[in-house]
């Protein structure tokens, strides 16, 4: 599972 | 970053900015929800927080800032130098109906207990249901200015590229973040009714009104 922070979406 | 990411993040900022030329031009905010304006606010306030402790490249952070800084401006032409054309009368959705379950929901279903996490949590929450006081007020005046729906078609077609860049994002990098997805799916879901009166209607040539 990917890394949630840091959110790289808009 | 792919095709709709990219897409989908212009679709974007074309509605903000269409609706700030609406207003500029006809120096009138009728028709536009001032409470869906102020929710949008809200959740680029709460999301954006990490324009102070990381850098994610350039791109991000430059479109963070224009979409703070053209929220805040729409907020204050609705609420500030066009205030006596805003249609307070038919902007009547509670907001606490929203902002309870947002507080609640993201209190319960989170990654990190954490105020940072809890408050990015909260954003992609709030902005999945941010759109209804501005559906709301629609359905209370049973129309809305053609101008007024292509703001809403590209702030819908926004989400709905942002679904197609999951999508690809989860084949090409394995990569899901799920309450995004959820709520992404949810807030699409809100527009569909919308997209259909708007290739129906506005599409050709007709002004959308409800019957």
């Amino acid at each position: 599972y990917a890394l949630h922070i840091p959110h790289d979406e808009l | 970053m792919n095709v709709f990411r990219i897409l989908g993040d212009l679709s974007h900022l074309l509605a903000i900015l269409i609706l700030l030329a609406k207003m500029w031009r006809s120096k009138s905010c009728a028709g536009i929800s001032g409470k869906s304006q102020v929710l949008f606010a809200l959740v680029f306030s709460t999301r954006y927080l990490d324009l102070f402790f990381v850098f994610i490249s350039l791109y991000n952070l430059v479109m963070k800032v224009i979409y703070l800084l053209c929220s805040y401006i729409t907020i204050y032409m609705i609420y500030g130098k066009l205030r006596k054309t805003y249609d307070r009368e038919n902007d009547t959705f509670r907001l606490e109906f929203l902002l309870i379950p947002v507080i609640g929901l993201s209190f319960l279903e989170n990654y990190d207990f954490i105020p940072t996490e809890l408050l990015w949590t909260f954003s992609i929450y709030l902005e999945a249901v941010a759109i209804l006081p501005q559906l709301f007020m629609i359905s209370n005046t049973g129309e809305a200015e053609t101008i007024t729906t292509h703001y809403l078609f590209f702030l819908g077609l926004y989400r709905a590229l942002y679904l197609a860049n999951w999508i690809w994002r989860y084949h090409t990098e394995k990569f899901y973040d799920q309450i995004a997805i959820i709520s992404g799916v949810v807030q699409t879901i809100f527009y569909c009714d919308f997209f259909y009166l708007y290739i129906t209607k506005v599409l050709k040539g007709k002004k959308l009104s409800l019957p």
